[in-house]
């Protein structure tokens, strides 16, 4: 018998100090929210799916609402879920106007095929229940004005200052 | 990127990430998150991983799959996490970090980044750090 366990990150980056400890709560909820999906009975799959769900609802972090933005200011999320009896994967890239790409992916794991991208993930997400989020509910003040540093040169390169 | 890897008391094991991606990315780019063996992979005769960090080296050195093959070859979870972000970094350069549960319930934690912020319960103890070495 194994000790269930859930571990969470929020991303490998630079964090200026002010970040930190807006991170560190963030991760902290993230675990303990799986964790008590587990401790209530509910499959790793879903204590999983909601721990990314805790952090996607946060806007500390490159996912979902505070996602960073390609060139001209869009929102292009996503993401991956994999599970390892079957090694059956659900993944989505190019997603958009949804709150949680990770529960988008986990509805694709069901499906004959193994990524989706762009216009058919959305389209796909909204006919299947997922709410549409408009753009503005996903972009902050945050990641405009990371946006702006990058165009304007003042960080170095994309990669190197958000997180993840 | 966030991430959340998990393991039940049957052994069973899932690894979810999700990002937004690259600040100023090419609109279409497609980064490491959502490729198997990349940023993120789980195989219950082995392991679960979740990477962060420079997509295209992640995506180019495969890094989660990396990690799963050096739990298969033997090594511990915390050795394997590490062994496989440092040599992306200095094969293909730029910085990842990754999060390991192995299929014993071993965990690693491990980042060539400046920082990484990550947290598990094991037992009712909370544990968390965003700094090397914490």
């Amino acid at each position: 018998m194994i000790e269930p366990i859930i571990v969470v990150h929020g991303g490998a980056g630079n964090y200026t100090y002010a970040d930190i400890s807006r991170c560190l709560r963030g991760v902290r909820a993230a675990a303990i929210k799986g964790h008590q999906v587990v401790q209530s009975g509910g499959s790793i799959l879903d204590a999983t799916v909601a721990a990314v769900e805790v952090m996607e609802a946060d806007p500390e972090f490159n996912a979902g609402k505070g996602s960073v933005l390609t060139v001209d200011g869009k929102v292009q999320m996503e993401a991956l879920v994999m599970e390892g009896e079957h090694m059956k994967v659900g993944s989505v890239t190019g997603i958009t106007n949804v709150a949680h790409p990770i529960s988008v992916a986990k509805l694709v794991m069901d499906l004959p095929h193994s990524i989706l991208g762009f216009e058919s993930a959305t389209a796909f997400a909204h006919q299947n229940g997922i709410p549409f989020v408009p753009d503005e509910e996903l972009i902050t003040p945050a990641s405009l004005q990371a946006l702006e540093n990058f165009k304007n040169k003042k960080i170095s390169s994309a990669a190197t200052e958000i997180p993840g | 990127t966030v991430g959340a890897i998990g393991i039940d008391s049957n052994g069973h094991m899932v690894s979810c990430t999700s990002t937004g991606g690259m600040n100023g990315k090419l609109t279409g780019r497609v980064g490491d998150t959502p490729i198997p063996g990349s940023g993120g992979y789980c195989d219950d005769n082995i392991g679960t991983v979740s990477a962060t960090g420079n997509g295209e080296s992640i995506l180019r050195y495969n890094v989660s799959q990396r990690i799963l093959a050096y739990l298969e070859a033997g090594t511990g979870a915390q050795e394997a996490t590490r062994l496989a972000v440092e040599g992306m970094t200095k094969r293909v350069g730029g910085e990842a970090g990754a999060i390991t549960i192995a299929k014993n319930g071993d965990v690693g934690i491990a980042f060539t980044s400046k920082r990484m912020s990550w947290a598990y319960v094991k037992g009712s103890k909370l544990y968390y750090g965003i700094n090397p070495n914490e």
